[in-house]
């Protein structure tokens, strides 16, 4: 049987806020060394893959591999429930029809109890290969998040170009062009308003930014975000957590 | 338009 007991329920809120537009039925696959998903969005054209690592919950038990079959609208409704600080445990049997979830305030005088019924999901995993990307920027997420929004009122995509010492966001479309250029700067005070470029060799690819944006929804999971890119290969959009992860991936637009 | 790949195109199934 899982039995997970996360301290703060925000947690799982985040994560499946930053990810129920993208996918809408998936599997939670729950064994001993934590909870992982992996989901492609219906046009097959980006990936989602999380990581909840044992070490985030305390206690964590699950003896089997368990796959949760969850519908994200209906785990949302039921997380809508759910204060950020409150105490989640999460329990389902081995071969389980539904997924129990217990919310517990802080002060432990009030707690919630709700059943998700689950279902059968049949779901392709993909093999992701580790990769030496060419370039690697690390920025502040609330900063990604307003380029891709600003830039999608233009264009439908964005052509990302990563040199030495500055990434590049630029588009074009009927109304006219816009683009932002970040310079690697590091902010000894305030860390996390830092922009940091690893480059092997300077890379430019281009992206749907309709994807971005949706990426951009998990923004609240980390104040900074890793973009990986190397030419012909998907976008990874990495967003940390204490203990565990939401990366996205997403295919490049082409002929460019 | 620009064309755009799927990510099966890069990754394979498991």
């Amino acid at each position: 049987m899982l039995e997970a007991r996360l301290e703060q329920a925000g947690v799982l809120k985040k994560v499946v806020e930053a990810i129920k537009d993208l996918v809408q039925d998936c599997n939670f696959d729950c064994n001993d060394s934590g909870i992982a998903l992996q989901a492609m969005d219906n046009s097959h054209v980006a990936l989602v893959s999380m990581s909840l690592s044992h070490e985030g919950f305390s206690p964590y038990r699950c003896d089997r591999n368990i796959a949760l079959g969850i519908n994200l609208n209906s785990l949302t409704k039921v997380l809508r429930a759910a204060q950020n600080e409150d105490i989640l445990t999460l329990k389902a049997a081995d071969s389980p029809d539904s997924l129990n979830l217990v919310f517990e305030n802080t002060e432990r005088d009030r707690s919630s109890e709700y059943d998700i019924k689950l279902m059968d999901i049949d779901q392709e995993h993909l093999g992701i290969p580790d990769t030496d990307y060419s370039a690697t920027v690390v920025l502040p997420s609330a900063e990604f998040q307003r380029i891709c929004r600003d830039l999608s009122q233009l264009s439908e995509s964005v052509t990302i170009e990563a040199s030495k010492s500055s990434v590049k966001f630029s588009c074009s479309g009927d109304i006219g062009n816009g683009s932002v250029n970040l310079r690697q700067h590091q902010d000894l005070e305030k860390p996390d308003q830092s922009t940091s470029i690893e480059l092997v060799e300077p890379v430019s690819l281009t992206f749907s930014l309709k994807y971005l944006v949706n990426f951009c929804k998990a923004s609240a999971l980390s104040p900074t975000v890793k973009l990986s890119l190397s030419t012909d290969v998907p976008l990874l959009v990495e967003y940390k957590m204490e203990a565990g992860y939401v990366r996205f991936y997403l295919a490049p637009k082409i002929g460019d | 338009r620009i064309p755009q790949k799927q990510i099966n195109d890069y990754y394979k199934k498991k």
